[in-house]
């Protein structure tokens, strides 16, 4: 009789609970009624019974999103923990959908379930993918745009996770400076 | 302390305990 191995038999705990959400593109129903949370998990393996249960990312319709917050923040503005605060936002091609796009995510997804911000980790809210036909976004969002040296580590991980190359510079823009843009891209506080 | 699980670890659990 073999002895199952134990650490084969437990389910590995998060340091954090995160919920993943979903935004569908119903132009019937006002902005709210679309999110809709999916689950809440706060294991590794639970983490992946969900990840491999959903459509990866490339796969889900234009004007579409995924969002994985920590449990208790809600993915927008308004959101006490998020209105202070900006994101890390990567810009995609259309070509990217196919080749990146889905890898990006998912080490965006290993980086917060895995605490990968490390002392910087209190400072991340969560992270969005925007699936867009003018091409797809892929942010961190972290709850206060003033803390420079926070999130000047934050964006510097996500760059080396991501294996950006040094030569492609990646913006950090706050929230507050998003919803009064008067073109079409708000300003970068930050840059990497 | 922070419970943390680097990228190779969190990968290899995958496919490891589909039936729990």
């Amino acid at each position: 009789v073999s002895i199952p191995d134990p650490e084969l038999l437990i389910k590995h705990p998060l340091h954090n609970r995160w919920a993943l959400w979903y935004f569908k593109n119903d132009k019937t129903k006002d902005w709210h009624a679309n999110l809709k949370v999916v689950t809440a998990f706060d294991t590794v393996e639970d983490f992946w019974a969900l990840y491999n249960h959903v459509l990866p990312a490339s796969k889900i319709a234009p004007g579409c999103d995924y969002s994985l917050f920590k449990d208790g923040i809600q993915p927008m503005w308004e959101d006490e923990r998020n209105k202070r605060g900006g994101r890390w936002l990567i810009n995609l091609n259309k070509r990217q959908r196919n080749m990146e796009l889905d890898s990006f995510w998912l080490e965006t997804l290993l980086c917060l379930i895995g605490e990968a911000f490390e002392e910087q980790s209190d400072d991340v809210c969560g992270a969005v993918v925007n699936i867009r036909n003018k091409g797809d976004k892929l942010s961190i969002w972290t709850h206060d745009a003033t803390r420079n040296e926070a999130t000047m580590r934050v964006g510097r991980t996500l760059k080396d996770r991501l294996n950006i190359p040094r030569d492609i510079t990646i913006g950090f823009q706050a929230h507050s400076d998003t919803m009064t843009k008067a073109g079409s891209t708000a300003k970068n506080r930050f840059v990497v | 302390g922070k419970k943390q699980y680097d990228r190779a670890f969190l990968l290899q659990l995958q496919f490891a305990n589909e039936s729990l």
